[in-house]
C-alpha cells in the first residue's frame, strides 16, 4: 500500500 | 499604495488558469520586488508556488510589503471580464486592503472597466522550500508532458517516472492494461521549444498521482517547455518558466508504508 506525506513534512 | 500595470493581460488570465483548480484561496505576497504567492491544496500533498518580477510590470509600484487575500474563484469571474488583449491594472491600498481594484483597458484606451475584488483574511502557513540539487533535471516540450499525463490516466491514476541519462520513461499500471512513454534527448539548435535534455546525477524511479500531474499541466500555456526535477525521497518540481517569473509545483511522490 502507498501513502503520500503531506508537503509540510518535507519542507518545514 | 500598490500599483502593477500588465501590459499582457492575457498572461494574468492564463496564471490563474494555472492555479485555480488547486487552490481555492491564496495570500498575493506584494513587496518591492514583485508578486508571489505560495499555496498547498486541500489534501496538503501538493504546493503552488508562483513569482511574478516588479520588473515584469509597467509600472509597478509597492511601496512596502503587505498579502492580499484572494478568493481565485471570485478573482477568475471577474477576470473573465477582461477582454484577452486588454491591458490589466491591479491597485490597492497597503495600508487597509479590504478590496484590490482591476482596471481592464482595451488596446485602443476607447473602453476602461473597473471592478472591485472584496478581499479576505487568510491564514496561511508558509513554508521555506530548500534549495535543493536533484538526482534528475529534465527540460522537455510542455504540450508533451501534457499529452503523456492525459494519456496515461486512460490507464491508471499513477504514473512511475524512471530517470536514465539516455531516457524518461512515464509507465501507468492499471485493472486495464499497462502502458507506458519513453523519451529520449534530443537537441533541436533550430527549435529550441522541441528540445528534450536530461541532466542526471543518478537514477531515479517514483510514483506520483496523475490527477495532480495533469492539474499542473494547466500551466502549458504559460511555457513551451516544462522542467521535471526528481530526487528520491523528495516532492518533484514542475516548473513552467516565463519572461515575467515562474510557476512551480510540487507533489510529494507516492512511497511505501
Amino acid at each position: 500500500k502507498l501513502k503520500q506525506k503531506t508537503i509540510a513534512e518535507y519542507f518545514s | 499604495m500598490f500599483e502593477a500595470r500588465l501590459t499582457q493581460g492575457a498572461l494574468l488570465k492564463r496564471l490563474l488558469d494555472s492555479v485555480k483548480e488547486l487552490v481555492t484561496d491564496a495570500n498575493f505576497d506584494c513587496s518591492e520586488t514583485g508578486i508571489s504567492l505560495q499555496a498547498m491544496d486541500n489534501s496538503h500533498v501538493a504546493l503552488v508556488s508562483l513569482s511574478l518580477r516588479a520588473e515584469g510590470f509597467n509600472p509597478y509600484r509597492c511601496d512596502r510589503g503587505f498579502s492580499l487575500g484572494v478568493n481565485l474563484n471570485s478573482l477568475n469571474k471577474i477576470m473573465k471580464c477582461a477582454g484577452n488583449e486588454d491591458v490589466i491594472t491591479l491597485k490597492a491600498d497597503d495600508s487597509s486592503a479590504d478590496s484590490l481594484c482591476l482596471l481592464f483597458e482595451n488596446s485602443s484606451n476607447e473602453r476602461v472597466s473597473e471592478y472591485e475584488l472584496k478581499l479576505m483574511d487568510i491564514d496561511q502557513e508558509h513554508l521555506s522550500i530548500p534549495e535543493t540539487d536533484y538526482d534528475a533535471t529534465v527540460m522537455m516540450p510542455s504540450a508533451e508532458f501534457q499529452r503523456i499525463c492525459r494519456d496515461l490516466m486512460v490507464v491508471s491514476e499513477s504514473v512511475t517516472i524512471d530517470v536514465s541519462k539516455d531516457e524518461i520513461k512515464f509507465t501507468a499500471e492499471g485493472e486495464l492494461g499497462t502502458g507506458n512513454v519513453k523519451l529520449k534527448p534530443t537537441s533541436t539548435i533550430d527549435k529550441p521549444e522541441e528540445s528534450i535534455t536530461i541532466e542526471l546525477g543518478q537514477t531515479v524511479s517514483l510514483q506520483f498521482s496523475l490527477k495532480y500531474l495533469s492539474n499542473f499541466t494547466r500551466g502549458t500555456p504559460l511555457s513551451d517547455q516544462v522542467m521535471l526535477c526528481l530526487s528520491d525521497n523528495m516532492p518533484l518540481l514542475v516548473e513552467y518558466k516565463m519572461d515575467i517569473g515562474y510557476i512551480r509545483y510540487y507533489l510529494a511522490p507516492k512511497v511505501g508504508d
